[in-house]
């Protein structure tokens, strides 16, 4: 099946995302 | 990427709910007891709404843990999810408490969240001790026997985290670990 896969970059620049 | 502008209504989905646990050892109640939820999320701006607003592990007191969870699953062997599963543990020096804590940390939820594993199925969450003697960080998968998605787990943890080639991290079965009696640590695989 499917999985959701972020990398850590894109998770790191939502960080401060409002 | 810069030039995709970003839709700010719309939060970005995980694959699973997590739930951030914290225990801190009161002596009055049950283990149990003070194992206590947080909080649970399943989008990305959650879990950093969430991460922003609380305590970096290296401020947390002596003896207390935080434990991060897929949805459902107890931060303890007994439950159904963990007791045929073990545990890739990171023990740390002293000093990397200032240095290497926060960052392995971070960086291991990163990989939980972002299902960076190949075998993210078999996951089941993590933990990080604060102890005086040195501080640890655990990786907890569902099924001891099935070597191959604990090593691949372990050898993506052992890249991400850039702990060098020659430092040995090692996997130990929830079940040995209740069975021992003494400090020393039997791993069923190492990486």
């Amino acid at each position: 099946g499917t999985k959701i896969v972020y990398e850590r970059n894109f998770l790191l620049n939502l960080r401060n995302s409002p | 990427n810069e030039n995709i502008s970003m839709d700010y209504s719309i939060k970005h989905p995980l694959q699973n709910c997590w739930t951030l646990w914290y225990y801190e050892n009161d002596r009055n109640q049950s283990w149990e007891k003070n194992q206590r939820e947080i909080a649970s999320f399943e989008t990305i701006e959650d879990f950093w709404s969430l991460y922003n607003h609380i305590k970096p592990a290296s401020d947390l007191k002596q003896g207390t843990d935080y434990s991060l969870f897929k949805k459902g699953i107890r931060p303890m062997w007994e439950d159904d999810a963990n007791k045929r599963g073990g545990r890739w543990l990171i023990s740390l020096e002293k000093k990397q408490r200032n240095n290497d804590l926060d960052r392995y940390w971070l960086d291991i939820i990163l990989c939980l969240i972002g299902e960076a594993f190949d075998n993210s199925e078999d996951i089941c969450g993590a933990v990080v001790n604060i102890r005086y003697k040195g501080d640890k960080i655990g990786v907890w998968t569902a099924d001891a026997t099935k070597g191959a998605a604990v090593m691949e787990i372990g050898k993506k943890l052992k890249d991400r985290l850039h702990i060098p080639p020659r430092v040995t991290i090692g996997y130990e079965i929830h079940k040995d670990t209740m069975d021992k009696t003494g400090s020393s640590s039997r791993y069923s695989y190492n990486v």
